[in-house]
């Protein structure tokens, strides 16, 4: 494993923490999308079906785990925890996620490296993944203004995305063959979605104003 | 064949 693939897990957890940081602290999940946090559940339980069965080292093995409990926590605190359920923006969620998962679902039997369920549900994670945080982008982009946290949020996933391209570039040079291309198509398209954030969060980071995103 | 390789990244 190299540097950037570590820095980019890092940052995806921090991501998750500063998340449910805001959510406990706060007992407010105010500007989250409920169904980006769904579809990354389902990203999770669809991508990590080889928990059980391929080992690749105990690092791996924790890391999907935290992932699938985190995941599924956010969830439930958005959905069932008495206080916390009561902030979520329902109105403002709009986004139409039902067609998104049965897009990528299409796409993953047309488009996989092996017809095999776990390949099948694999290349459907990863381009569900692609794709997920649009509910939110959509969410902060209605609500106008994004808190702290939840912009800290967002950055911290799109670095993620940004170190994983930066890992696929040096395994590329690195590693003999390294041919995940389902992988770096769909990560340059989920890098690319997080631009325009980056943009404003740049602006409001350098003008020292509030991050608002233009409707 | 690479495709039968198991996902070494998360």
């Amino acid at each position: 494993m190299n540097i950037f693939r570590f820095a980019g897990d890092m940052t995806h957890l921090i991501s998750i923490l500063i998340l449910l940081l805001k959510i406990y602290a706060t007992k407010s999940c105010a500007g989250i999308s409920l169904k980006t946090q769904e579809l990354y559940a389902l990203v999770f339980l669809t991508r990590y079906l080889d928990l059980f069965t391929d080992y690749v080292s105990l690092y791996n093995t924790v890391m999907k785990i935290v992932f699938i409990a985190s995941s599924l926590a956010i969830v439930w605190c958005m959905r069932r925890h008495p206080l916390v359920r009561r902030s979520y923006d329902k109105d403002l969620d709009t986004f139409r996620h039902q067609y998104v998962v049965l897009a990528c679902f299409v796409l993953a039997l047309l488009l996989n490296e092996k017809f095999t369920i776990q390949e099948v549900f694999w290349a459907f994670s990863i381009y569900l993944e692609a794709v997920a945080i649009l509910p939110q982008l959509v969410l902060l982009q209605r609500s106008g203004n994004v808190d702290n946290l939840t912009g800290q949020y967002v950055l911290f996933l799109g670095a993620y995305r940004g170190l994983y391209i930066i890992n696929w570039i040096y395994r590329y040079f690195t590693e003999d063959h390294f041919t995940r291309w389902i992988a770096c198509v769909s990560g340059l398209v989920q890098t690319g979605l997080y631009a325009d954030f980056f943009y404003y969060y740049y602006l409001s980071w350098k003008t020292n104003t509030k991050l608002k995103l233009p409707a | 064949d690479k495709a039968s390789e198991v996902h070494d990244e998360l």
